[in-house]
C-alpha cells in the first residue's frame, strides 16, 4: 500500500458516497445515467468473487463489500425507489455496445482461461468504459449539477490516482499487471475532457457544467 | 506469478 493506491481508494470511496447522499437526500436521480450505475454494479460483482476465494486483508475485504452494498443500493435507489425521477429518455446508451465487445475482449486477453480469471479481466474492462453512459447523458442534455460533476471528478481522479500507484510499485516492486494499467490509462483518457471544463467551469463558480 | 493469481488491488 502506498499513498497514491490509498488516496485512489479513497477518492473512489468519497465518489460513490457523494452519487449516494446526492440521490438519498434529493429523493431525485434527474441527470444520473442508471446504466452506468448497473455497469459499475456489474464491474463490482465480477470483480469481488475473489471475496470467496482469497482473503488478502480486512482492509480490502471491507472495501470490497462496501463498494459492492454502495452500488447495489444506489441502483436500489435509481430503480425502485426515486424511478420516478429517472430520466431515461436521456438515457439511451446502448451498453451492449459495450457488453459485447467486452465480454470478447476478455475471453480473448485474459492472465488465465478460468471462469473467475475471465470475470476479473471483463470487470477490469468494463470499468474503463463504464462511465460512457453517464458522459453521454450530460452531452445529451448539455449540463449536469454541480454535485454530479464532483462525483465525476472524483470517480475519475481514482483511476488517475492508480496510474501513479503502478509507476510507483513498478519501480518498487516490479509489479505489473498489463491488463489493470493498459484499461486504467484507457479509463482515465475518457475523463480528460471532463476533467477540463470541471477545472474551468465548476471550480470557477458556475453552479451547473454547461456545454458550450 | 502470484499477484496475478490474487488481484490485490480494488
Amino acid at each position: 500500500m502506498n499513498v497514491f493506491r490509498l488516496l485512489g481508494d479513497v477518492s473512489h470511496l468519497v465518489a460513490i458516497i457523494i452519487l449516494f447522499l446526492k440521490i438519498f437526500r434529493s429523493k431525485s436521480c434527474a441527470g444520473i445515467s442508471g446504466k452506468s450505475q448497473v455497469l459499475f454494479a456489474l464491474v463490482f460483482t465480477t470483480r469481488y468473487l475473489d471475496l470467496f476465494t482469497s482473503f488478502i486483508s480486512i482492509y480490502n475485504t471491507v472495501m470490497k463489500v462496501v463498494f459492492l452494498v454502495l452500488s447495489y443500493a444506489t441502483v436500489y435507489l435509481i430503480y425502485l425507489r426515486f424511478r420516478s425521477s429517472y430520466d431515461s429518455e436521456s438515457d439511451t446508451f446502448r451498453v451492449e455496445f459495450l457488453l459485447v465487445p467486452v465480454a470478447g475482449l476478455s475471453f480473448l486477453e485474459n492472465y488465465d482461461f478460468t471462469p473467475i480469471e475471465i470475470l476479473w479481466t471483463f470487470s477490469i474492462y468494463l470499468e474503463s468504459v463504464a462511465i460512457l453512459p453517464q458522459l453521454f447523458m450530460i452531452t445529451k442534455t448539455g449540463e449536469a449539477e454541480s454535485i454530479t460533476t464532483h462525483y465525476l471528478f472524483f470517480l475519475g481522479l481514482y483511476r488517475a490516482l492508480y496510474l501513479a500507484n503502478w509507476v510507483w510499485r513498478y519501480h518498487t516492486e516490479g509489479f505489473f499487471d498489463q491488463i489493470a494499467v493498459v484499461s486504467g490509462v484507457v479509463q482515465t483518457i475518457f475523463y480528460c475532457d471532463f476533467f477540463y471544463l470541471y477545472v474551468t467551469k465548476v471550480l470557477k463558480g458556475n453552479s451547473k457544467l454547461t456545454l458550450p | 506469478a502470484d499477484w496475478r493469481r490474487q488481484h490485490d488491488e480494488l
